[in-house]
């Protein structure tokens, strides 16, 4: 007997194949390919004295404990069982091959020369998942939830709110520490909507990144123990937002959804030691947090592009109409820009619009300047005119002439937008009491 | 001033009393020029000029806004920046008196008011002011009977045709060798005794501009033979705007 190499291939030949095979020769081989693969053999030759019942020469094969065939024969005989092209798969990964020939090979006297067989086998991965190839003996019990096959072996998993045990292959309610970071997802008691099982002590944690609102919705059924006069004594499925218990719910109605206003949710599931109840499946999906719509605080704010719904990372651009500027408490703003934080909150809050004042007009020497609208101020739009001290100056302007009007950009400005004041200069030869005589 | 009469307030308004070399007069241009004779600055035969023009600047004092001289000295002085004398002025040459003329630059510009106002410049174009016969007006601080006056006089004057003067001139001067430049007129009388005097130089020869109503300098009172004994000399303005101006505009 030759034990063949546990290898994923290879093949067996009758002695002394391919010449003609010796008389009275027993052989065998025993093909073991690695865990979680089955033997696959076929007969790429086979050439043996044909007999009833392959009684003289055959080959036996063997898998699993039981018998897969004896053969012999040559193709097309009429007598012997030719295997053809007959594909040999075991159920474990051994197979036993045994070749046995008798004494002679003649057939009335004269000597055939039967040369035998030449067989090839390969390991083919045993798909443990498939239920049909659940090999009675094999001690490995089936996966309790979830069977995943790979080449040369398989592993199992378990449903949400389960866990793999020490044996691989049961599961055991383990719901203590779920983490959901998907945007959107479901999580349900365990065995939903079969009833959920006691003693449960489950937590579903769903922790979305900043800037994001949890919404729950529950599906239908919806069933934990309650009792009539008492509020949820039995079983209890708590919902918590950064802490904060948004609701506790028990009972046949399942609850409205709830929007969370937060990217992380607790959900605890907590039960007593009986009870038939299927349980709760919740849709969690998300959106961005909202934040309160931008309220200006006068009527000389501009909201650009006002959104009617604001969302985390949007944002909004306040500026002030003309003449009037941005003001931060007292701080001067050159632009504002306000961003919606992950809390739901803007990151600034709404400055104000505070008329632009041009200030004193600059002092014109030898003359002055007077505000032709009431009331006199230095604000927008405030008109002032520029006089010298006739008549010993006269002005001298620019294109823009002598009104000076307080400009959004918060200078004065004349006509032609120019900042250039008058100038006065002086009145050359006019004396006010000139010399006259009257006396001819 | 001879045989003039008192001044108003208001009616010189820019009579400057300047002190530099004892007394002189002025006139306001704009607000911080005062237009002047170059002999009040760097008198005629004072020998080498030890005297820089800064330290003349420092020294000089001008007072304007009044016609006491009293009251003047009590409003104080206007400092002098700069001086600039005309490039023609030389006073190494006792007789000659071409380029008479000069600017004062004040350190500060005036307030102008009802007595104080600058005086006009000719406008260049127009020579019927130095005809003969044309009336001027000539204020200043000068001596008037041999006595500098406290008060600002003033004197009517015609201007006289040039011939009349260079004849007059030729019958006076005798060997001495006065110039009578074309960049020069005369003005006043023969026999009337009305002229200016020592102490009015550097005031300037005003007329009425009657097409602009304006008092134009056409003169700078500069020199004489006497005082009411003849003709008068004066600067003649119109030859030297393109240097007033260049020096005057340049500082704007």
């Amino acid at each position: 007997s030759s034990p063949v190499p546990s290898r994923l291939f290879g093949e067996i030949r009758s002695p002394g194949y391919p010449k003609p095979y010796p008389n009275n020769n027993i052989s065998t081989w025993d093909i073991r390919v690695p865990k979680g693969y089955v033997v696959k053999l076929t007969f790429r030759y086979f050439d043996l004295e044909p007999s009833e019942s392959c009684f003289y020469d055959y080959v036996k094969i063997k898998a699993d404990k039981k018998n897969l065939g004896r053969y012999c024969g040559q193709l097309g005989s009429t007598t012997g069982n030719h295997p053809g092209r007959k594909e040999f798969v075991s159920k474990g990964n051994r197979m036993h091959l045994a070749f046995h020939s008798d004494f002679s090979n003649d057939d009335n006297g004269t000597v055939i020369p039967y040369r035998g067989f030449l067989a090839y086998y390969q390991a083919v991965d045993l798909d443990e998942c498939d239920p049909n190839n659940a090999a009675e003996e094999d001690e490995r019990p089936q996966c309790q939830h979830f069977c995943h096959n790979y080449v040369g072996g398989y592993f199992c998993s378990c449903r949400t709110g389960y866990q793999l045990q020490s044996d691989h292959h049961s599961c055991k309610v383990e719901c203590s520490s779920e983490l959901y970071t998907e945007a959107s997802g479901y999580l349900s008691s365990p065995e939903y909507p079969q009833p959920y099982p006691e003693d449960l002590q489950c937590n579903y944690s769903i922790r979305l990144p900043k800037g994001l609102s949890i919404v729950l919705s529950f599906l239908e059924p919806f069933e934990i123990d309650d009792h009539q006069q008492v509020y949820c004594p039995y079983d209890q499925l708590k919902i918590q937002a950064r802490g904060r218990t948004i609701g506790e719910f028990c009972g046949k109605k399942s609850p409205d959804s709830i929007e969370t206003n937060s990217n992380e949710v607790d959900i605890l599931f907590l039960t007593d030691e009986s009870g038939f109840s299927r349980g709760w499946k919740i849709h969690y999906t998300s959106e961005k947090i909202k934040c309160p719509q931008p309220v200006p605080r006068d009527q000389f704010t501009i909201i650009r592009d006002l959104q009617p719904v604001y969302e985390f990372q949007d944002y909004f651009i306040a500026s002030c109409k003309t003449g009037y500027k941005l003001m931060e408490g007292n701080q001067t703003l050159l632009s504002f820009t306000a961003v919606c934080q992950a809390d739901g909150t803007w990151h600034q809050s709404m400055p104000h619009c505070e008329i632009v004042n041009c200030g004193n007009p600059a002092d014109l020497t030898n003359g002055a300047f007077s505000y032709t609208n009431k009331p006199a101020d230095n604000t927008y739009q405030s008109v002032i005119t520029y006089r010298c001290n006739e008549p010993y100056y006269h002005i001298v302007t620019g294109a823009g002439g002598d009104r000076f009007t307080c400009s959004p950009e918060g200078t004065w400005m004349d006509g032609n937008g120019q900042v250039k004041i008058p100038a006065c200069l002086p009145v050359c030869g006019k004396p006010v009491n000139p010399v006259i005589s009257v006396q001819r | 001033i001879l045989g003039g009469k008192s001044a108003g307030r208001g009616n010189f308004p820019w009579q400057a009393l300047t002190t530099i070399h004892g007394r002189g007069g002025g006139a306001l241009l704009g607000d911080r020029w005062i237009l002047t004779a170059a002999h009040i600055i760097i008198p005629k035969g004072q020998g080498e000029n030890e005297v820089g023009l800064d330290q003349l600047a420092e020294d000089a004092n001008v007072f304007l806004g009044h016609t006491s001289v009293e009251e003047l000295h009590k409003m104080g002085n206007h400092p002098v920046r700069r001086i600039f004398i005309h490039p023609d002025y030389n006073p190494e040459d006792e007789y000659n008196f071409n380029g008479d003329i000069a600017l004062l630059e004040l350190k500060y510009p005036v307030t102008l008011g009802p007595t104080v106002l600058p005086i006009c410049l000719p406008d260049t174009s127009n020579t019927t002011f130095y005809e003969d016969g044309h009336i001027g007006y000539v204020s200043g601080f000068g001596v008037e009977k041999n006595f500098l006056s406290n008060d600002l006089k003033y004197v009517s004057l015609p201007a006289v045709a040039r011939e009349k003067c260079q004849s007059w001139l030729d019958s006076k001067r005798g060997d001495i060798p006065i110039v009578f430049s074309e960049n020069m007129f005369c003005a006043g009388f023969l026999t009337v005794k009305q002229d200016t005097c020592q102490g009015d130089s550097g005031s300037v020869f005003t007329v009425l501009d009657t097409q602009s109503g304006r008092w134009v300098a056409t003169g700078i009172v500069s020199w004489g033979i006497g005082c009411a004994e003849g003709y008068g000399f004066y600067t003649k303005v119109l030859n030297y705007l393109d240097w007033i101006k260049g020096i005057v505009r340049e500082d704007r």
